[in-house]
């Protein structure tokens, strides 16, 4: 620009793109960007190293990344094909609110030894979830709890479990495996034949301290399980904690930002789903597909908002 | 018409007549969307880029007409820079080909610390192009 050919001096911070001279600050672009944006684009950082490090072949070189769970990456890859097209456009017909989904596996997770298994299968276990990567421009929508079953192992068909969660407060973490804290119960009921995965909703429990940008989240867990329906046999086939595999936390978002893709701008004059949730709500939304209908007062003043 | 005044000069032999229309034709390349595919194993990024595989970003190349009008979208500014360009300053650029419309990319990938992310990115295919 104009400006910077009248100060040869400023050429040389003016960007990443310019030929960089200066300290390595400027050199690296990504400490150009904002805080809020730096850590959470899974893309920008690598596009503008590629740019910077114009002409060396240097930038195909990834740093190393930690591989993934399989069975995660499986699920996420599952999730990718519900989404968007093989060329990567997003499902404009799909009417799910989020525009972003992170899959963590835990970090630690601390088995419990199963107590007396007369009231059927006890399943204990404590589990930490990093949250590093979430940016403070996403908003949670929904928050799952992710099982798989090894199905290498037969589990007998229905089973009916009443799981406790308690989430740990940030002083007990230094305990690498504190003791288990009663919390609020969630009772699942699931046919184990037809499912390879088992969602927990836990957006309720983990809204507030996703929401207060809780960086570490620390929560123990223990399933009681019986088989089939409460009247007959409680005992299961094969004990429960061996076929199921400890959880992963997905977490459904809403990015705020510029650089993501927001469904209402593209919807147009289409129906548009109800006004996004602020922090301050608690998303009653099924970002997969909520069924909320606005009366056309409405739909002005939520496209307004 | 065969009747001229008298004085006049005479116009456009009519043997002429493709000559002439010639300067109405399309110019060969002007500014259109082009299309090109890349995949992320090139850029060697397919090992934390689980999909999509392949990607067309599109660009917009070719000239601009002199007379942009509404053909794409154009303000009237674009004309304007064109007089400046061709009467008063040839330092100012002629309009650029550029993007006017894009539209989205959904993208997986795996993030440094392990963790797994599927994200909706705005403005990642060129649609439309305009000249500016």
């Amino acid at each position: 620009s104009p400006h910077s050919r009248a100060h040869p001096s400023s050429a040389k911070t003016s960007g990443f793109l310019g030929a960089p001279k200066g300290t390595a600050s400027d050199l690296n672009p990504l400490l150009q960007l904002p805080r809020s944006v730096r850590g959470g684009y899974a893309l920008l950082p690598p596009l503008l190293k590629v740019l910077s490090d114009r002409g060396q072949q240097s930038w195909a070189s990834e740093s190393p990344r930690l591989q993934p769970d399989s069975r995660a990456l499986r699920y996420m890859k599952r999730l990718y094909k519900m989404s968007a097209t093989k060329e990567g456009i997003p499902k404009a017909n799909k009417s799910h609110l989020y525009n972003t989904v992170r899959l963590f596996t835990p970090c630690l997770e601390c088995e419990h030894p199963p107590r007396d298994l007369r009231k059927g299968d006890v399943h204990s276990v404590d589990l930490l979830f990093n949250l590093d990567r979430v940016t403070a421009l996403e908003h949670l929508l929904k928050s799952v709890l992710l099982y798989s079953f090894d199905t290498s192992i037969p589990v007998s068909s229905s089973i009916r479990c009443l799981c406790r969660l308690a989430v740990k407060e940030q002083g007990s973490s230094s305990q690498v495996c504190p003791s288990l804290s009663h919390s609020p119960a969630f009772s699942l009921h699931f046919e184990a034949r037809k499912r390879r995965w088992l969602e927990m909703d836990v957006t309720s429990f983990l809204q507030p301290l996703i929401a207060t940008h809780r960086r570490n989240i620390h929560m123990a867990l223990n399933f009681t399980c019986l088989l089939g329906d409460p009247q007959h046999s409680t005992k299961l086939v094969t004990p429960l904690n061996t076929a199921l595999v400890p959880p992963s936390l997905l977490l459904y978002l809403n990015d705020t930002s510029e650089q993501a893709h927001h469904r209402w701008n593209s919807l147009g004059h289409r129906r548009t789903n109800p006004a996004w949730p602020r922090p301050g709500d608690s998303p009653r939304l099924d970002p997969t597909g909520d069924q909320g209908h606005e009366d056309s007062q409405g739909k002005r003043a939520s496209r307004r908002r | 018409r065969e009747e001229h005044p008298k004085g006049a000069p005479s116009a456009t032999p009519p043997y002429n007549l493709s000559q002439y229309f010639k300067q109405f034709v399309f110019p060969q390349n002007e500014c259109e969307l082009h299309s090109f595919r890349l995949s992320f194993s090139q850029l060697k990024w397919d090992k934390w880029i689980i999909a999509p595989h392949r990607y067309s970003p599109q660009y917009c190349k070719g000239d601009c007409p002199r007379v942009v009008g509404h053909r794409y979208g154009s303000p009237v500014h674009t004309m304007v820079q064109n007089i400046i360009y061709e009467k008063l300053d040839p330092s100012v650029p002629k309009p650029s080909c550029v993007p006017a419309e894009y539209s989205p990319l959904s993208v997986l990938t795996i993030e440094p610390d392990g963790s797994i992310v599927y994200k909706e990115y705005e403005d990642m295919i060129a649609t439309k192009c305009t000249c500016r």
